[in-house]
């Protein structure tokens, strides 16, 4: 597809499609191919007298089946610019919106979505993701984080311990994601850092995708005793956050610099500054 | 101390693997809302009294019998900060913004501040006039059944030199002027 529009620095630069899609990123000079869509999966209906054909529920992510719905075709997009920050605000559907903004000085792209009230009329339960598909060969192999700190290579299905067998692809590959989920090839990298814990994965190679949010029908009997299906106001719960997208060299090529890059920015945006406002009736000059 | 005892137990409570991971019941997930509301309340004392000694040099006087000093200045913090909405910037035609930086490196960072109109005027400590840029607040926030407010944009500036542990305070009010309002690009 033909770019539509860009937005960017001169640290990094995203480009849109023509259906409103993010469709590459360049960094330094390097251009990958990078999209972006929410996703959804179906929650599993399931007979729970049965271990293993429980429901999809608050404590278990099982989708009905590995394949994913897509939430839209079209992407209404909106371009504002200026010298401190450029954004898009992007419509999927009525339910799904997000900004994807560039600060003037700054080398990630934040990815600020809002996901909610989750339709459920059909009578079907959904998960929602947000999916990021690159260009990189990264053969099976991804990386999460262990609760902010080091990075545990993880590779599709496969445990380093024991032979395994998936029975469920989707949920058998997932993994808890509490900062940082990232993927690599022998020129790029690329790394998402999140905002709150969320489950992830890398389904396909190239691929990164995070669980944004969820609403389900029926419970999964392992406690709670009712189904994952809140309301606030009288409708679904509306989910909001942020996702911060790096992309650089891999440390195998040019820069040994990127992974420390994304812990600078790891600390920037788990550990914003506080805010305090106060009213005053004093001028300026009177508060110097 | 007690009012850090309040966050203290709730930080406690909030460790509970329910409350990590969200697979609490959903009156469960309302009183840790509460908890922390009354927590954030309880410790907002503490920060207003120490971020009131720091801002204006003052030494405490524990003094008994001693009648507390009048607060200069209320040190809100907003916690709906994250679908722009916060009330002293909705309504208030001067305000202080202060930063507290909680690394131990000096940090720069853009900081949006939800307003209701695109005229206002951001100084630093210098006393130096600060670029300001609008945003629109995006539709799909504007259209939340729960979100009532007067906010149409997100004023961005940048907050540079904010000292390791330490703080910096913006003075920031609207003014008489009119500028352009944030179009976006035309569409190609």
């Amino acid at each position: 597809t033909s770019s539509m529009t860009s937005v960017g620095n001169e640290y990094i630069r995203l480009n849109f499609d023509t259906n409103g899609f993010l469709s590459a990123v360049t960094v330094e000079g390097m251009t990958r191919i990078i999209s972006q869509d929410f996703l959804y999966y179906e929650g599993a209906v399931g007979n729970n007298m049965e271990f293993r054909n429980r429901s999809s529920g608050a404590y278990i992510f099982r989708p009905q089946n590995d394949s994913m719905k897509i939430t839209t075709t079209d992407v209404d997009i909106t371009v504002y610019r200026g010298s401190l920050v450029e954004e898009v605000h992007q419509k999927f559907n009525n339910w799904i919106s997000q900004v994807v903004r560039i600060y003037s000085q700054k080398n990630y792209a934040e990815f600020e979505w809002l996901v909610g009230p989750i339709p459920v009329d059909d009578d079907i339960g959904k998960e929602i993701i947000t999916r990021f598909d690159t260009d990189i060969k990264s053969e099976g192999m991804f990386f999460t984080d262990s609760n902010g700190r080091e990075m545990i290579k993880r590779l599709r299905n496969h445990r380093d311990t024991w032979n395994l067998e998936i029975l469920e692809p989707a949920a058998g590959n997932y993994y808890p994601i509490t900062t940082k989920i990232a993927l690599e090839d022998d020129r790029a990298r690329v790394a998402i850092l999140t905002d709150r814990a969320q489950g992830g994965s890398s389904l396909r190679n190239g691929s990164l995708e995070l669980m944004v949010h969820r609403r389900l029908l029926h419970d999964d009997a392992f406690g709670v005793d009712e189904a994952l299906n809140e309301t606030a106001y009288g409708h679904g719960l509306i989910a909001r956050g942020t996702h911060y997208l790096m992309v650089g060299f891999s440390q195998k090529n040019d820069s040994p610099t990127q992974k420390a890059l994304e812990r600078f920015a790891q600390l920037e945006v788990t550990l914003p500054t506080w805010k305090f406002f106060s009213k005053t009736n004093y001028t300026f000059e009177e508060w110097m | 101390l007690p009012h850090l005892s309040f966050m203290r137990e709730t930080m406690g409570i909030m460790q509970h693997h329910d409350a990590v991971t969200g697979t609490e019941k959903q009156k469960v997930a309302y009183d840790y809302a509460k908890r922390l509301e009354v927590a954030f309340r309880a410790c907002g004392a503490n920060t207003r009294a120490a971020l009131n000694i720091l801002t204006t040099g003052d030494k405490p006087k524990p003094v008994e019998g001693h009648k507390p000093r009048p607060v200069k200045f209320e040190f809100k913090t907003c916690a709906l900060l994250n679908i722009s909405l916060c009330d002293v910037s909705e309504q208030s035609e001067h305000f202080v913004l202060t930063l507290y930086n909680p690394l131990s490196s000096s940090l720069a960072e853009y900081i949006r501040v939800p307003v209701p109109d695109n005229n206002y005027q951001v100084l630093n400590d210098k006393g130096a006039i600060l670029e300001a840029q609008y945003v629109p607040i995006p539709r799909g926030l504007m259209d939340l059944v729960y979100r009532h407010s007067k906010t149409k944009y997100d004023m961005v500036f940048f907050a540079d030199e904010l000292p390791p542990l330490g703080y910096r305070s913006y003075y920031i009010k609207k003014t008489k002027e009119r500028p352009l309002k944030p179009v976006p690009d035309s569409p190609n």
